[in-house]
């Protein structure tokens, strides 16, 4: 199969090309690929090849085709099923902008512990109270889990989401989430990409 | 110096790290540090060297030793200073997080659009008018602005924030900005770490 940081990289293109084929563009060179994802255009060549697609030098490759060969290798044929535990802060801006973005992969319902989320639809999103969490992952095949909810709730959060079958995390809160081994678990952590953001204004300064 | 993919790296064994001390260990092994990164010992090893440390592979890396020469390298001696602009749903999550983590890069302020925001302390930091960006940037050195606004307004954002003197943007908004050359831009878009976790969920489901 394809190692971790070349899905990353396929997904980023994607977003990229889809960036470009909405401002009317039709092909698109390595070299730029390569310049707005911070890669070589050996590395984006390599990639592109890796899945089967080619492009030609004088024109450089036609996105549309790429798109659609990217999402046969990303998008899973029968989608995943998304839910979202956690809608605080984070939860609803993440909802607004999923739901503004249009992502292939759409969050189909958000869970919370507080009575007054329970039966809203934020940005086109059913929410439920957290007790029905597990009926209804019995009712639905879902494999993908976004944990957003305090740090002391996290784990147990986990636990239930797998016991439902959910098979991947996306994991913003600040624990390391104890799983199974055939459950994969993304942490995402902002202050990370503060702290690199942090480290290069201060060596863009110095020049 | 240091190329991108490394600082990032070190920024994860910062957090990892602080995460072990916080809990009582004094010292860890390259491969804990490795598995908990999804990266290989053999990488771990290599960016402390190049850092210019070392541990001993019978008793590993000490942990406080480690974690203050990544801070002599990742934080500039001066601090960076930070500033926020776009105090919505995503912008309070941000201050809730940094404040609950006690970052070692704090956001010193923040401004918005919106008249009731302004004069509020939210998570411990003062909240101003975007009015007031200008003349607050030409009284503080701030090297860092985080973009945490629509996507129509993104771009003038960062022109206030480069003309105010801001050398690297932290940026969420969906679009791609146009900045000068000696001005860093970390785009984040959680879009893709849901993608790339929903790539994983299916093929770990297939297993
Ligand atoms: N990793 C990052 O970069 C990052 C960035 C921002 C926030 N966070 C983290 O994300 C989480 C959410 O942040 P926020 O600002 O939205 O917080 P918040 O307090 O606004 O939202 C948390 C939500 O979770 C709900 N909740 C609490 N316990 C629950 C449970 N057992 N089951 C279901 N729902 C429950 C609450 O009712 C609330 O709506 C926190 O853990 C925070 O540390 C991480
Ligand atoms: N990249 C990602 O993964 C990701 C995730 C979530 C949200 N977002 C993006 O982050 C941004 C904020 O999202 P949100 O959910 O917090 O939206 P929001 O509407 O809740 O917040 C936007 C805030 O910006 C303020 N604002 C508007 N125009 C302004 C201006 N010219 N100057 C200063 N402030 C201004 C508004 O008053 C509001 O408080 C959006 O662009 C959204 O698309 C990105």
């Amino acid at each position: 199969e394809f190692p971790d940081p070349t899905i990353e990289r396929l997904c980023c293109y994607r977003r990229i090309l889809s960036a470009l084929l909405a401002a009317g563009h039709a092909r698109v060179y390595s070299h730029e690929l390569a310049a707005a994802q911070r890669v070589t255009p050996a590395q984006v060549r390599r990639d592109v090849m890796l899945i089967g697609y080619s492009g030609s030098p004088v024109k450089g490759y036609d996105i549309a085709g790429l798109l659609d060969r990217i999402g046969e290798i990303l998008d899973p044929p029968g989608g995943v099923g998304v839910v979202l535990v956690g809608v605080g802060y984070l939860g609803r801006a993440l909802l607004a902008y999923f739901a503004g973005r249009k992502s292939p992969i759409p969050v189909v319902a958000a869970f919370d512990v507080a009575p007054e989320t329970s039966g809203q639809l934020i940005h086109g999103c059913h929410c439920y109270h957290i007790d029905e969490l597990s009926s209804f992952l019995s009712r639905r095949s879902i494999l993908v889990g976004i944990v957003a909810v305090p740090a002391e709730a996290a784990q147990k959060t986990a636990r239930e989401l797998i016991d439902g079958g959910v098979r991947a995390l996306l994991n913003f809160a600040p624990v390391q989430l104890d799983v199974p081994q055939n459950v994969y678990v993304e942490n995402v952590d902002i202050a990370v990409s503060l702290e690199k953001t942090a480290f290069f204004a201060q060596s863009m300064s110095l020049e």
